[in-house]
Parts: C-alpha cells; structure tokens; sequence
C-alpha cells in the first residue's frame, strides 16, 4: 500500500486506543 | 440487537466493509449515504468513534473499524 511508515504507526496507535475505549464502555454496562 | 441507531449501524458497516488500510473517507461515507445529511454522518461517526467502534486513520476524516481483522 502506499501508507508510510509513520501512517501505519499512528493508524495503529487510534486502534489501539479505540480498542481501549471499547473494552472500557463494555465495563461499564 | 447492536445497541446501534439504524444511522449508526449503517456507518459503520461501510467502514467495516472497506478494505483499504487508510480507511474510509467522511466524503466516501457521505456519496454512500445520500439520502443522510452531513451533520447525521458526522453524529453517527462521533459516536462510534467515541465507543470504541472505529477510529481515525491517516487525518480526522478516514475512518477504519475495530471489528476488521
């Protein structure tokens, strides 16, 4: 793909924070 | 049931739906949804992204889902 190096690692970083809010909205259902 | 609104499930199944690794454009969703207006795109999409459900990719208008992968 043509994403840098540097997009992947911010694209991967949001992931990893919008999985965390994920998981912390389910706890609190 | 999701928990979605009908507005919200539909957002996001587009961006699940999309294969590319930057994700979905605001424009994108916005051509694929014409019978929504811009300012319910944009509530639907900052909810999702508030829940977890997707994110931002490249900028703050391309969004990919936590689902995918």
């Amino acid at each position: 793909s043509a994403l840098t190096e540097e997009q992947k690692k911010k694209i991967e970083e949001n992931r990893q924070k919008a999985l965390a809010r994920r998981a912390e909205k389910q706890a609190q259902r | 049931t999701n928990g979605l609104t009908l507005h919200q499930s539909q957002v996001l199944n587009l961006i699940k739906a999309y294969p590319k690794p930057e994700g979905l454009s605001f424009q994108e969703l916005r051509s694929q949804l014409p019978n929504l207006n811009a300012s319910v795109i944009k509530q639907a999409v900052d909810f999702l992204s508030n829940e977890g459900h997707i994110y931002s990719t490249v900028d703050d208008e391309h969004f990919k889902s936590t689902d995918a992968e």
